[in-house]
């Protein structure tokens, strides 16, 4: 949650300013935010009704632009490069980087084969780099890089802006991970109490047991 | 004596404002300071004691420097000069420094640059100096071999405000935050080094080598599980048979946990934790964030 | 909130907690 904490100031910088400006100004302010080397997060800055009225008119390929940054991938980009604005370096580099973010929302271990296809990496040393002083030391995801098996392990990524309709699939997982919860808590409750039931057996039998062996004393004696 | 001793300070005094600092300091090294002849208090003898160090020091050479600096140890305990006592300090860390005693010497250099006082008898101790000497610190724990000691100076270092004012404080923050550092980042540094601290050691590493490799294989420990020496070295910058073996040592000396395997040519980083420990920690980590966006979520009234 | 929506997102990523085959052995 670092990277949330970090962001925050940011994104409530570009939300005032965009509430704010009007016209020929926005674009350059997404032009501005889609650049900056700290902000991962956009759907703030698109849920601004100055930014949302950017549709329909000529400045409609920022708003596609500001969506692809908060919903889209390298490939994405690649696939509809003629409808979108050409893209700068430091873009490039945060869609790439947001696209990390995606596939790590796919799978806890991430093949370097689909990063190199995905980020249009050609060798295994400039994909470890760029995982490593974009991503890792970024800050934006944390994990362990593999060589032999050829992936990157992830154990935290930071969560990228929900797209429409991910929501029902958030609650789902959430609620079946209550559910899971609360079975194991229950099963926790019953494997405590069977074991005191045992025990408890365990004493009674132990007890008698004792009881058995003083009689047949007494019988000697 | 006496005028012995005045020939010898008028001819020191004429070698050192020629800049023959060693020729100053046998000069004076040939006072006797031990005569029975004549009585000789200890502030004069810890001054010469400390005079003929520095001198000494202005040409690297810390065996002898080291000499006069063990005799004014034995007076300095005793000393109310802060001036001194203050050029004994700086004259040992130097010599520590200078015998590559690096940890030693950083907790020294950051001892002298706290000091408080800005006016010691005569002398005033400028930002300058101390900001040179907190300089001299972060420095020679860099240059440190890689351990729990080390990584605590670093940790004091870089929580210490003033340095971030430094030259080498990303570097400083790069080693701290263990992540590696790239060649063109230790080339930067190594402008900054003293020729002791550039010198090569007897496996035909330099100092700043040997401390870097180092640093970068705990580095990348923390990254991958595994890597190969070939892509080992060409992150590092360095070659794969260097990487290898010093890697092999560190594992030797338990600074770093992992396995060669040779054949492969490639180094398993192994992590301390059990697995079931691992698990531990990931729950820890999970319930952890659950109570941060709990907490945020209190905070936005939600 | 999209800054609580995107911190659920990424804790969810984390679910499990871990899978490795090691892991399943010392488990069982």
């Amino acid at each position: 949650m670092e990277i949330e904490r970090k962001q925050a100031d940011l994104i409530d910088h570009y939300v005032k300013q965009a509430s704010s400006l009007q016209g020929s100004s926005l674009p350059i302010l997404i032009l501005e935010a889609t650049s900056n080397p700290s902000l991962f997060a956009f759907s703030e800055i698109l849920a601004v009704p100055t930014i949302a009225q950017l549709e329909g008119t000529g400045q409609s390929v920022y708003l596609n632009m500001l969506r692809l940054f908060a919903y889209g991938t390298w490939s994405d980009y690649k696939k509809n490069s003629a409808s979108l604005l050409q893209l700068v370096p430091e873009q490039v580099l945060k869609l790439k980087q947001l696209t990390v973010l995606s596939m790590a929302e796919t799978g806890k271990v991430l093949p370097y084969d689909q990063l190199m296809q995905e980020l249009d990496v050609t060798n295994v040393r400039e994909l470890e780099d760029f995982l490593i002083n974009e991503c890792m030391y970024a800050g934006i995801v944390r994990g362990k890089l593999d060589q032999l098996r050829r992936c990157f392990e992830v154990q935290f990524a930071a969560g990228r802006d929900m797209r429409p309709g991910q929501l029902g699939n958030m609650t789902h997982i959430l609620s079946s991970w209550l559910a899971t919860s609360d079975n194991l808590l229950l099963s926790i409750q019953e494997k405590i109490k069977w074991a005191d039931t045992m025990s408890e057996l365990d004493k009674k039998q132990k007890k008698d047991y004792e009881d058995k062996v003083e009689e047949a004393k007494k019988l000697l004696s | 004596e006496e005028q012995v001793l005045i020939i010898r300070e008028k001819v020191a005094e004429l070698y050192e404002s020629e800049g023959e600092w060693s020729k100053a300091a046998q000069m004076l090294s040939g006072i006797d300071l031990d005569s029975s002849m004549r009585l000789v208090d200890d502030k004069f003898k810890l001054s010469k004691c400390v005079q003929i160090a520095r001198l000494y020091l202005e040409d690297d050479d810390s065996v002898n420097a080291e000499a006069f600096i063990n005799k004014a140890s034995f007076l300095v305990s005793n000393s109310r000069h802060e001036v001194l006592n203050l050029q004994y300090k700086v004259c040992y860390a130097r010599i520590l420094d200078l015998k590559r005693k690096f940890l030693e010497a950083a907790l020294r250099y950051y001892d002298i640059s706290q000091i408080e006082k800005r006016q010691i008898g005569d002398e005033t101790i400028d930002e300058e100096a101390l900001e040179q000497a907190l300089s001299a610190a972060v420095t020679c724990t860099i240059l440190a071999a890689a351990g729990p000691q080390r990584s605590r100076v670093l940790a004091t270092l870089y929580k210490d405000e003033r340095c971030l004012k430094l030259k080498v404080y990303p570097i400083l923050q790069k080693v701290y935050l263990e992540r590696i550092l790239r060649k063109p980042e230790i080339d930067a540094f190594a402008e900054e080094l003293k020729p002791h601290q550039k010198a090569f050691l007897p496996d035909n590493f330099t100092v700043l080598d040997r401390a870097m490799i180092e640093h970068n294989l705990l580095s990348s420990s923390k990254l991958y599980k595994n890597i190969s020496f070939d892509e080992l070295g060409t992150l590092l910058g360095i070659a794969p048979q260097k990487a290898e073996k010093i890697a092999s040592r560190m594992i030797y000396e338990d600074r770093m946990r992992g396995s060669i395997d040779q054949v492969e040519a490639v180094i398993h980083f192994e992590d301390d934790t059990e697995e079931m420990q691992l698990w531990d920690q990931q729950i820890f980590g999970l319930c952890q964030s659950l109570n941060d966006i709990l907490e945020s979520m209190g905070n936005k009234g939600l | 909130d999209n800054s609580l929506i995107r911190q659920v997102s990424s804790l969810l990523r984390r679910l499990p907690a871990i899978e490795s085959e090691k892991f399943q052995d010392d488990f069982l």
